[in-house]
């Protein structure tokens, strides 16, 4: 009998669960209430609730362990496979294992988060198998999120209410809209920002970023925590400083600079000389034939020098100026090939310089 | 920082890393050399469905991509029902 999923489902919407011991790495309250919130993330969204028990057989008994502990499927020691659980089931089934050989924490993104953990096994106990969606809580891959501000991604709401229905019970506050993973083939798919970064380009949407390499049709979607935890979602630019091999991430007044997984530096808007009235940039570019980036803030868009660290005198000016034809708000913007993308809505504008060459979609860059 | 999906000059422990993943989440069969005429290894066709299942290029070789994704935190529960 191996930890598996099954498409299996529980009989009742009842359902005991147990904790039979504890790991070193956190405090008895703190287990306590990562699993009894984890569970709760499935109780919101469907009749189902959960009975906490001390002794004798729960229906979900829950446990830490190293190595093989005798249910046929051994832990790995520290990283790889977290925990397991096994689907709806007498006896075993809907139990749930945590390599103790792993650190868990209670809220920091350091070690490995048992309420996230732990909310994505209990899907498996309830019957849900692995998605491939990448923005999914059931996704294989642990990505750390941030825990305060969980919500059941739509994908996981979908499927749990497949088999058990929902919350029969109206909430007396509306739940937070599930968020959906962005969808490539959107035609009305509006990206936060765009960069290139060592050859390869990156598209962000809210918690999401496309990969794309120019040797592969294909683009992979993943969440931007999988890569880089510290960065927020919803970003409202991104920049490549070829020269200097660094990306920087714009959101609000702060900058975070970025050498591959690493964050390097963090800064203020203030620190490329934009004034005090910008509270926000829409997007940005670096220009690798003169060596300015450009900023963009509504129709307008300011040059900054990277070599003297200065902006550029007679700022801002109308996009319009430069970029004949750019009639609307700039959203996103990146440099390829010498071509200049400046992205406005759905739609894409490629320059040749000053000279407008085509208005594109954003399907021209992210496979649908 | 993560290389693209290159051909990898696996050292063994690589490959019975791979191996041992695909056995433990996509159902590999321990012999997976090539039998009865079978043009394709069995672990060729378990890494195409791996990368599949993780939106990455489908190549059937373990690739330097392939391998870092392996060798990410995850579940312990089988990317497909055995």
């Amino acid at each position: 009998y191996r930890a598996d999923s099954s498409s299996n489902k529980w009989p009742t919407n009842k359902l005991t669960y147990r904790i039979e011991n504890y790991t070193p790495d956190m405090s008895v309250a703190e287990v306590d209430d990562s699993i009894q919130r984890a569970l709760q993330v499935w109780a919101r969204v469907t009749p189902l609730k959960f009975t906490r028990i001390y002794s004798g057989i729960a229906d979900i008994m829950i446990s830490f362990a190293v190595g093989d502990h005798g249910d046929g499927s051994p832990f790995d020691g520290p990283n790889g496979f977290l925990a397991h659980a096994f689907g709806p089931a007498d006896g075993l089934g809907g139990d749930t294992h945590f390599d103790d050989d792993e650190t868990f924490t209670f809220k920091s993104s350091n070690g490995y988060n048992l309420f996230l953990v732990a909310a994505h096994e209990f899907g498996h106990a309830l019957g849900l198998d692995h998605s491939t969606d990448p923005g999914a809580l059931m996704n294989a891959r642990y990505t750390y999120r941030d825990v305060d501000s969980f919500v059941l991604p739509r994908d996981d709401v979908r499927k749990i209410q497949a088999l058990y229905g929902s919350n029969p019970e109206i909430p007396d506050k509306p739940e937070p809209t599930p968020p959906p993973t962005p969808n490539a083939c959107d035609p009305r798919l509006v990206l936060d920002a765009v960069t290139g970064l060592r050859g390869e380009t990156y598209f962000f949407k809210n918690k999401f970023f496309w990969r794309s390499h120019p040797q592969m049709p294909q683009t992979e979607q993943f969440l931007i925590k999988s890569f880089w935890p510290e960065l927020p979602g919803d970003i409202d630019a991104a920049l490549e400083d070829p020269s200097a091999d660094l990306v920087y991430i714009f959101k609000g007044q702060k900058v975070w600079a970025l050498n591959g997984y690493d964050v390097v530096n963090r800064k203020s808007l203030s620190s490329f000389r934009l004034p005090a009235t910008v509270k926000k940039i829409n997007a940005a570019v670096y220009d690798e034939s003169t060596g300015k980036m450009l900023f963009f803030v509504g129709k307008s868009y300011y040059s900054f020098d990277t070599n003297n660290k200065k902006m550029d005198k007679g700022y801002p000016k109308q996009v319009e100026e430069r970029f004949p034809g750019m009639t609307g708000k700039v959203t996103a913007a990146f440099q390829n090939n010498g071509f200049t993308y400046l992205f406005s809505g759905p739609r894409v504008f490629e320059f040749n310089e000053s000279t407008l060459m085509r208005v594109l979609g954003n399907k021209h860059f992210l496979q649908c | 920082f993560r290389v693209r999906s290159v051909p990898l000059s696996t050292d063994m422990s690589d490959e019975e890393f791979a191996k041992n993943y695909l056995k433990e989440l996509y159902a590999m069969q321990e012999d997976n050399t090539p039998s009865f005429g079978r043009k394709v290894s069995e672990m060729s066709l378990k890494l195409s469905e791996m990368q599949e299942f993780f939106g990455l290029k489908v190549t059937g070789t373990l690739d330097a991509e392939t391998l870092e994704m392996m060798k990410q935190p995850r579940c312990g529960v089988p990317d497909v029902a055995a």
